[in-house]
């Protein structure tokens, strides 16, 4: 509605918006926002924006922040966090029997001038399944037209969200977007890294996994340069 | 904006004693003539809830959009602060009400506020914006 001073202490409603100032309103903030347009509704209990809201209630009660140390340098020092989820969907990575271990993400909407803090690819193992294997994560990457794997992080399997520092496959995404063909994986017992196994072999959730709270996505921190677009 | 005005207008029969007969001497009586049209915060909650863009603002459920309004007349509340500039202005004021207009009541300290929001269907944004939130206002 419109509000104006009562005159003592506080506003009070004059009349309520018509539909069309509703939508210039609506528009005014989306502009504030730097959104072009309404984003549309996303899927529920997906896991990417339950991340963000611990973050962010994280950032409303500090004594309640139970995340390490080097995240909690990161969310700190970001002015911007954005998630991503996998839409592999969308980008065929060429290597053979990729399925469910090629992850790609759509990085395009990274505003223009701001600075990459870090990057990171969360996957979820189901806790009770195969904690003796190895995970790498490998950046695809086309070297003289052939497609290649340039390994990016390793961790082993100790179940729950599993973190991969991706910070160099996604400045160069941002930076080189055609150098974008996404992250592969690969699982492995630590005595055979010759014999693959399949990621949901080992619990964990893929991108078409019935659980959306537990699907793999990616979060970045940028640090805001201080330029402002013009609106 | 002319509903504003309107309502000041008629609201005109109200300010204090001590507000129509202030002395235009700047040394004159400085006895305390605050009301609450004096420059102060205020509030006005935005709820996003409310307005129905919580299908893709994820928090806050709204803010408070606190805004500066009020006029500058001295002394000030106790919360407030002027800068040096807008005391000389309101001594030079007092002096010529019709060349030198009144102090601003503005912002004096602004803190930042984060928004968490999808960017489209799959990708989240929480970003920070900065001097978005007013904390206190001031004479300018």
């Amino acid at each position: 509605g419109l509000y104006v001073d009562n005159g003592v202490d506080r506003t009070v409603m004059a009349r309520s918006l018509s539909r069309s100032e509703r939508q210039e309103v609506e528009h005014e903030i989306l502009n504030l926002l730097g959104l072009p347009s309404r984003p549309a509704r996303a899927p529920p209990n997906s896991a990417a924006p339950q991340f963000l809201l611990d973050v962010y209630k994280s950032l409303l009660d500090e004594s309640n922040f139970n995340i390490s140390g080097r995240e909690q340098y990161a969310i700190h020092e970001s002015d911007v966090i954005m998630s991503f989820t996998s839409r592999s969907d969308f980008h065929q990575s060429g290597v053979r029997h990729e399925r469910g271990r090629h992850l790609w993400f759509d990085v395009s909407e990274v505003p223009a001038g701001e600075a990459i803090v870090g990057a990171e690819l969360r996957l979820y193992q189901n806790p009770g399944l195969h904690k003796n294997v190895v995970i790498q994560v490998y950046e695809l990457v086309v070297d003289n037209g052939e497609k290649a794997l340039r390994l990016v992080d390793t961790a082993a399997a100790t179940g729950g969200w599993l973190v991969f520092n991706v910070t160099g496959p996604f400045t160069s995404w941002v930076a080189f977007p055609d150098s974008n063909q996404g992250l592969y994986l690969s699982v492995h017992f630590p005595d055979k890294p010759g014999h693959e196994l399949h990621p949901e072999d080992v619990g964990i959730a893929s991108v078409k996994g019935s659980d959306a709270s537990k699907q793999p996505f990616l979060v970045a921190f940028f640090k805001s340069s201080g330029h402002r677009t013009s609106r | 904006s002319r509903k504003t005005r309107e309502t000041r207008r008629r609201k005109k029969p109200e300010t204090t004693p001590a507000e129509t007969n202030f002395s235009p001497h700047p040394f004159g009586d400085a006895s305390p003539h605050w009301s609450s049209r004096s420059c102060q915060i205020q509030t006005l909650y935005v709820s996003f809830r409310d307005l129905e863009w919580h299908d893709w603002i994820i928090a806050p459920n709204g803010y408070d959009a606190f805004y500066c309004s009020g006029e500058c007349n001295f002394p000030l509340n106790a919360h407030m602060n002027a800068t040096n500039h807008a005391i000389v202005q309101t001594l030079v004021h007092l002096m010529s009400p019709s060349l030198v207009p009144k102090p601003c009541c503005a912002p004096t300290k602004l803190s930042p506020i984060s928004v968490l929001y999808f960017l489209d269907e799959s990708n989240v944004i929480l970003k920070k914006y900065k001097n978005m939130v007013v904390k206190s206002c001031g004479c300018h």
